[in-house]
């Protein structure tokens, strides 16, 4: 089962 | 003081319409060197992030670095009032709580005006880390949007999959499954028709195909897309901005970038 990430697990709040 | 024109009021609505249903709300950051926009979806899956060079636009003045926080949603009914041949004037005076919109007719006698509230908006900005991507497609803009929606039938998700002969996007459900592939061609006739494929190494990644078929919104703005992928990374769906002008001479102005979370396996 594949799950969807979120972009702010990649992407850092600045 | 902020004042920038387009020549071509079109670009602005096909911008609010590629952006409009993923976010309601955002801010234009405006700088001497041109308008930008990031924002995330609800549920923050995606990001979209809008550039526009100031020296695209006929006119472009900003005194002062301005965030213009407003809903787009209603940003995009205003464009609507605009004719696809007006000229487009966006104008906001330092510390008002509004900007206003002109639009002047190619007739020249008749001009139009209005005025949107802005919004205090609690943006997050996110830092995007320059990327070097193992893959990167070049194809044609309506072609992406097609498959996407093709697939859509079948499943939530399409697995893009790249190797030496081409890209694969293909998609299971209950009904079946189903895949379109892709091999690089080109046209000296017709390069908005042309594939074009760099791969480093073979990779496949799966993602939510609901926010794709959102991002093909951005189609009427170019004919090609392009997108970049690496292992464990957002896919990234790039659209140019271009202003096509009345000699037919196609014009630059900036970019939109979707990035998209992928979907991992436990």
């Amino acid at each position: 089962m594949s799950k969807q990430k979120t972009i702010t697990n990649f992407f850092k709040r600045k | 003081m902020f004042e920038a024109k387009l020549d071509r009021g079109i670009v602005l609505k096909k911008i609010l319409d590629a952006i409009n249903q993923l976010v309601n709300e955002a801010s234009w950051e405006c700088t001497s060197s041109g308008m930008s926009l990031q924002a995330m979806d609800t549920s923050h899956v995606s990001l979209v992030a809008v550039n526009l060079n100031g020296d695209g636009f006929s006119k472009f003045r900003c005194d002062r670095n301005m965030v213009l926080g407003m809903n787009l949603v209603n940003l995009s009914k205003i464009l609507k009032c605009a004719g696809n041949d007006d000229k487009v004037t966006i104008k906001a005076a330092d510390g008002d709580d509004k900007i206003k919109l002109i639009f002047e007719a190619p007739n020249e006698y008749e001009v139009s005006q209005y005025e949107i509230k802005l919004m205090n908006l609690d943006a997050e900005y996110l830092g995007i880390p320059e990327t070097s991507y193992n893959v990167t497609v070049k194809m044609p803009a309506a072609k992406f949007q097609r498959i996407c929606r093709d697939l859509n039938q079948i499943g939530d998700a399409v697995t893009i999959s790249c190797t030496k002969s081409g890209v694969d996007f293909s998609a299971t459900g209950d009904l079946g499954n189903g895949s379109v592939s892709l091999s690089q061609n080109s046209s000296f006739d017709k390069p908005e028709d042309n594939v074009t494929i760099s791969m480093q190494e073979p990779l496949s990644q799966t993602f939510a195909l609901k926010y794709l078929n959102q991002f093909t919104k951005a189609t009427p703005l170019c004919s090609q897309v392009t997108l970049s992928l690496s292992p464990d990374v957002p896919l990234v769906v790039e659209y140019k901005i271009i202003e096509e002008n009345e000699e037919d001479s196609k014009n630059e102005i900036g970019h939109i970038r979707y990035y998209l979370a992928p979907k991992i396996d436990d």
